[in-house]
């Protein structure tokens, strides 16, 4: 939808070693949250599933806002854009 | 960097030097998130470099312009970003753009960061004839691993890179094994907390470090105002920018034969005697005149026509310079002299016009020659590159400075290098540049020399990690220039570098390679710091991954284990502890000096640590109490620990406030 911009899914250190894994549990919590596997895989942007365990992945604000409120999320952000210094 | 690696005595003409024993770096990969990379340059040829070290398992991806034969043994890894930049773009159309889709390089940025960090050698380049020698990197044959999160955006006509872009790329680079991880961006002035995702980097840069990664960044280019520096997370090692031991003098002659040199890059023919002029109405005139370099344009072509124009400015900008030249120019004028306070970036003027930039005080006596000659006339020299004494150096005008403005109490920057006029690789369709080669200033270009020496120590000691890293080149810093000489921080007025200028002090890298003692941080330290910092325990628990509860009552950031004390509200007496451990001869003695500060009193105890076999780390504590009665500034001093061969100097910085949370005019 037009509102829903990018934002940063960040939920800390991996629960799990297998990255394939980390990735398809970021796809179960986008899913449930919007309601098809269409949906979730139309929104998903990025899934961080090496260094640490997070997503990116396009979501209005009360979307968003459900996502911080579930348990092990750490935060939902909009991302932000940095310069060359 | 034809200069930067002599001046900093990195260079591999001394036999036995951090360059030799770790063989240039041949083991350790860079990792480098910015704008890509111009695989054709000659700075990425491998000549002389051994196999990919085997810890290495990311890969060299395809897509406009570039594909895996671009990659060697050099530049082993290249990989592009760009879903979150394309879903914030609706208007960015990747068929129509000027950017590659791909991890080569439009921009440039990110081919002379790399260059700096590992570049290979490359004998006999200059700028036109400026800046000659043999360009390198810090660790020329550490390996780069250019991970592209930086796209030119067309219709706004900027360079700008996703916070979700970078984390991918940092996620990616975790993955593949680099052991260093250059980071030249930076976010804007307020900042939010640390372990907030907002700021990507930070939080990517925290589970790097917990891997092993040395995470650099640069200070950002916001100076010289203070509390502007930003990376200024704790795990990351923060640059700061300085300049070298060379300035590009330009001859500048009067009519009554004064001589005065000037700073620029003209590489153009000699501009004999010319007539000179600093537009003022004489008295008699109707016409607008104004000497005000960024108004030149107010004035008529009759003005400036076939003349030399002095001007005035306040902004330290380069634009200004720039700017002052086309207008003179447009007017038919041959050449431009710019009284400006000391600034950004030096650049060429387009076309090789003559431009020079002078201070106010060489601009005042121009202007008084102008006044007092009824025909004031100057002759303009090519600019000569200056090398050594008497030039001296600086921290840069726009080098982002401290106290950190999330945490005062968190020294930053960290570290200083050579940042200003730097001469490395780009691509060959950037402006201004050489045959490839351009010259170029920021924060950006500092915080390489810092991965390349990294590179190096960290290839010589595998099992440091990265804050005993960032604790060797802070207490090893030179806080006075290469030969001694007291280093200055531009800005208004131009004053003596303190810690919030320049962090430990200048890199010196072959003291940072055998440091004795090393101000180490584990993973209980970071929990420490961020229990500290009231963040919540079920936030802690998630980013270390493991159930974390902070001791009650909280701690103190004070008892942060860094290579720095800053107490930015002194009020009552603190005590505060610090923890030592030895990377040196296993029997050592060291012992205490402090360097004073002003009506501030430190105490040492013990005053002496003895290392041996069985004692490897030792705990100090630290006294600091005021005699001042008012709310001070910053106080600098030291703490050094010595066993008459290795010196561990940590920066003292002390603000008295005996009313605390307070703020007035005075």
């Amino acid at each position: 939808s037009p509102d829903s911009k990018v934002h940063i899914v960040y939920l800390g250190e991996k629960q799990h070693d297998d990255p394939e894994f980390v990735t398809e549990s970021h796809h179960q919590m986008l899913w449930s949250l919007l309601g098809s596997k269409e949906d979730a895989r139309d929104s998903m942007v990025y899934s961080y599933r090496h260094g640490f365990s997070g997503f990116a992945a396009k979501l209005t604000k009360s979307q968003a806002k459900k996502l911080a409120d579930l348990p092990g999320v750490v935060h939902v952000i909009p991302h932000s854009f940095y310069k060359l210094s | 960097t034809t200069r930067t690696w002599d001046y900093l005595g990195l260079s591999a003409a001394n036999p036995k030097n951090l360059l030799n024993e770790t063989n240039m770096g041949e083991q350790m990969i860079i990792g480098i998130i910015d704008t890509g990379v111009w695989p054709e340059s000659e700075v990425f040829n491998d000549n002389g470099i051994g196999p990919v070290p085997s810890h290495w398992k990311g890969g060299c991806e395809s897509g406009e312009m570039f594909n895996s034969s671009h990659c060697n043994k050099k530049l082993i890894g290249a990989k592009y970003f760009i879903n979150a930049f394309i879903a914030s773009h609706e208007s960015f159309n990747s068929t129509e753009s000027l950017d590659f889709i791909s991890p080569r390089d439009f921009d440039g940025h990110g081919t002379h960061v790399a260059t700096i960090a590992g570049g290979s050698y490359v004998p006999n380049i200059s700028y036109k004839g400026l800046a000659g020698g043999t360009v390198r990197g810090g660790a020329p044959h550490a390996r780069i691993a250019m991970y592209k999160a930086c796209w030119y955006l067309d219709n706004l006509d900027i360079t700008t890179c996703s916070s979700a872009d970078i984390l991918k790329a940092m996620d990616e680079a975790m993955h593949d094994g680099v052991d260093v991880l250059s980071i030249s961006l930076g976010s804007d002035v307020p900042m939010y907390p640390e372990t907030d995702v907002r700021d990507g980097i930070t939080t990517g840069a925290f589970h790097a470090v917990l891997k092993g990664i040395t995470v650099v960044c640069s200070g950002g280019n916001d100076g010289p105002e203070a509390q502007t520096v930003t990376n200024t997370a704790p795990w990351i090692v923060t640059v700061a920018a300085t300049t070298l031991d060379r300035s590009f003098a330009t001859p500048i002659t009067l009519g009554n034969s004064k001589a005065i040199l000037g700073q620029a890059l003209y590489t153009g023919p000699e501009l004999g005697f010319t007539s000179l002029v600093y537009p003022e109405n004489p008295g008699n005139s109707n016409e607008s005149f104004s000497g005000t370099c960024e108004f030149l344009d107010f004035n008529s072509n009759r003005t400036m026509a076939g003349k030399v124009v002095l001007c005035f400015t306040t902004s330290p900008y380069s634009g200004s310079v720039s700017r002052a030249a086309r207008y003179v120019k447009r007017a038919g004028g041959l050449g431009v002299i710019i009284a400006k306070h000391p600034g950004y970036a030096l650049r060429p003027c387009l076309d090789d016009f003559p431009c020079v930039s002078v201070d106010y005080e060489l601009g005042t006596d121009i202007l008084l020659y102008i006044r007092s000659s009824g025909s004031p006339v100057v002759k303009i020299q090519p600019s000569k590159t200056l090398i050594g004494q008497p030039v001296g150096t600086k921290v840069a005008t726009f080098s982002s400075r401290g106290p950190n403005s999330i945490s005062a109490a968190i020294l930053k920057p960290d570290i200083a290098a050579p940042g200003v006029s730097i001469l490395a690789a780009t691509n060959t369709n950037t402006t201004f540049n050489d045959r490839g080669f351009i010259m170029l200033s920021g924060t950006s270009m500092a915080a390489p020399v810092i991965s390349g020496v990294v590179a190096l120590l960290k290839s010589l000691n595998r099992d440091w990690s990265p804050a005993a890293i960032r604790s060797a080149i802070v207490t090893t810093a030179w806080r006075t220039d290469p030969f001694g000489e007291q280093i200055f921080a531009e800005g208004s007025p131009r004053k003596l570098a303190d810690p919030f200028d320049y962090g430990g002090g200048l890199v010196n890298p072959e003291k940072a390679a055998k440091p004795g003692l090393v101000y180490d941080l584990g993973l209980e330290d970071y929990v420490l710091y961020m229990c500290s910092a009231a963040y919540n325990e079920s936030s802690i628990s998630q980013l270390v991954g493991k159930g974390t509860v902070c001791s009650n009552p909280k701690p103190s950031v004070l008892d942060f284990n860094l290579p720095s004390i800053t107490i930015p509200n002194l009020k009552e007496d603190v005590t505060l502890t610090r923890t030592l451990t030895n990377v040196g001869p296993l029997d050592s003695v060291y012992k205490a000096s402090v360097e004073l500060l002003s009506g501030v009193q430190v105490t040492v105890t013990p005053e002496t640590l003895v290392f041996n076999s069985t004692t490897k780390k030792v705990s100090f504590k630290v006294k600091v109490s005021t005699t001042h009665k008012i709310n001070t500034g910053y106080y600098f001093g030291s703490l050094t620990w010595s066993d008459s061969v290795h010196n561990v100097t940590i920066p003292l910085s002390v603000r008295t406030q005996i009313l605390q949370n307070y703020y007035d005019e005075n």
